[in-house]
């Protein structure tokens, strides 16, 4: 029994030091090795690891609950004017500017603008679908594409396998195979929008196109603020999100919601099946990254002998995100 | 949280945007 106490004390007086001594050591020798490379100071794969076995979800959705609280009417000028100064939250384009009017912190997140404030561009053949800032847009004609300068994910595992077996057996590159126009007239583009905490949080549809698919990916909720993102390869590819695929009148296109750590939930309106940020036990670090499971819903319910659920038009409200 | 578009485009298809920049619901991304 003595041993025992012993040895429990030395570990508890020097367990914490050591591993404070074990990560500054891995910090710097992956700062060295990113110096001498040359390459950006991204994460590593134990530190990727490391915050992935952090416990996102559950602090998610306890922020949610909280949120969705019901907040007395006094505090609310108070509370929702502090988050609006904090976070710069324009509150004369809601739809309604009275603070009073929101019963609970995610009633106030998720606002609806006034009618107008918004102009949809008539002229061009693809606008924002949300408000916020443009992390990163170009080519998506490799597998691996760049969430931000530098750093990259791959687009396989971001969209998962291909839909159709006839494009897996194609010969040529998964950013190939995806391309429903086979006249090398189009390429593949990409462009990530990141929605800041005071940004309105509905999107829209950014050009008239049609979903025939529907991926949930199940997955971390990691911050994605575009500091997060110039660190950590691979960070959409590990977050849960809900990606439609489908096509517009140039060919294939998909649009993806990647949820975050405040925001874990994803709503689409004409989705009433899907649901995000469900309780997955406690299956810390059960994944190695971008290996997620995901379920599908094929939308295009002609094969059921109905007609599909939804074609979007520009500018058409698609869903929001919610806090938690 | 994010969004992210990945869609198949002509050639030609130009960007109208910056990296950094701020946009709002509307403002157009690119043309052909």
């Amino acid at each position: 029994r003595n041993a025992i106490s012993r040895w429990t004390g030395f570990l508890l007086r020097w367990a914490p030091m050591g591993l404070c001594v074990f990560g500054a050591i891995e910090w710097q020798l992956h700062k060295f090795r990113s110096i001498r490379d040359g390459a950006p100071r991204t994460a590593s794969e134990f530190q990727s690891r490391v915050y992935c076995s952090l416990p996102l979800r559950i602090m998610s959705r306890c922020w949610g609950w909280l949120a969705a609280c019901y907040m007395p009417n006094p505090l609310r000028p108070y509370v929702y004017g502090w988050y609006s100064s904090m976070f710069k939250v324009n509150i004369e384009e809601a739809l309604y500017s009275d603070f009073n009017h929101y019963s609970s912190m995610a009633e106030f997140f998720t606002r609806p603008l006034k009618e107008g404030v918004r102009v949809i561009n008539g002229k061009s053949p693809l606008v924002s679908p949300a408000d916020g800032k443009v992390l990163h847009f170009g080519s998506a004609s490799d597998s691996l594409i760049e969430q931000v300068k530098g750093v990259s994910y791959s687009i396989e595992d971001f969209l998962g396998p291909l839909q159709t077996v006839e494009q897996s057996r194609e010969a040529m590159s998964y950013a190939q195979a995806l391309k429903q126009k086979r006249d090398g007239s189009t390429e593949l583009y990409q462009c990530v929008i990141y929605l800041a905490p005071g940004d309105y949080h509905r999107f829209h549809s950014p050009t008239a196109w049609e979903p025939t698919v529907r991926r949930h990916f199940s997955g971390e909720l990691l911050s994605v603020s575009p500091k997060v993102a110039g660190w950590l390869p691979g960070l959409f590819c590990l977050n849960e999100r809900v990606l439609y695929m489908g096509h517009w009148n140039h060919g294939f296109f998909s649009y993806t919601a990647v949820g975050a750590t405040n925001v874990g939930s994803v709503e689409i309106y004409m989705d009433s099946e899907l649901k995000t940020n469900r309780w997955n036990g406690f299956k810390v670090g059960a994944h190695p990254p971008s290996t997620y499971e995901y379920d599908e819903l094929l939308l295009n319910a002609k094969q059921h002998g109905k007609q599909s659920l939804q074609k979007f038009e520009k500018g058409d409200l698609v869903g929001q995100f919610n806090m938690g | 949280s994010t969004i992210v578009l990945l869609f198949e485009a002509p050639k030609n298809f130009q960007f109208d945007i910056v990296a950094g920049q701020t946009i709002k619901v509307g403002e157009s991304l690119g043309h052909i």
